[in-house]
């Protein structure tokens, strides 16, 4: 199981603007 | 066209939506201690494109209840108590709805937008970069 770091993180990093 | 860096200057909407734009917003954001406002500005983007049916959905929306809402966090106390409740209330009743952080972000953006963008546009951090 994730812990609530990485899922935060993951749900935060899905949404940040990816390189042009 | 105009450059990335004019079109920071035009909206939050775009300085975010570019990827060097984010991140040096962030810097700045960090050096004036309210870097929870963006990730959770982020972190309500990424919620909503999440799966409902997938379970972690529900774990995701705990976290982010727990890390920036229900606590003395600065994002708690940019929001108006009726939205943090009706964000409780949904948890509370394992409501979970793609939709259900969009007051809060829009509360966020909205201080962002008046404050910490305003002073971005006038910081050494941006006009260094510029």
């Amino acid at each position: 199981i994730d812990s609530e770091d990485d899922l935060l993180q993951e749900c935060i990093s899905s949404a940040m603007p990816k390189k042009k | 066209p105009d450059s990335p860096l004019v079109r920071w200057t035009k909206s939050l909407h775009f300085l975010l939506g570019d990827q060097d734009g984010a991140h040096l917003f962030r810097t700045f954001l960090e050096r004036e201690n309210c870097v929870d406002t963006l990730d959770f500005w982020f972190a309500c983007n990424g919620f909503r494109q999440m799966d409902l049916k997938d379970t972690k959905t529900l774990r995701v929306a705990k976290v982010i209840f727990k890390r920036y809402i229900d606590n003395k966090s600065i994002v708690a106390k940019q929001l108006k108590p009726a939205t943090k409740t009706f964000i409780r209330d949904s948890i509370k009743k394992q409501q979970i709805d793609s939709a259900m952080f969009d007051q809060a972000q829009m509360e966020i953006q909205t201080t962002m937008e008046e404050n910490a963008y305003q002073m971005f546009l006038t910081s050494d951090i941006y006009l260094e970069y510029v």
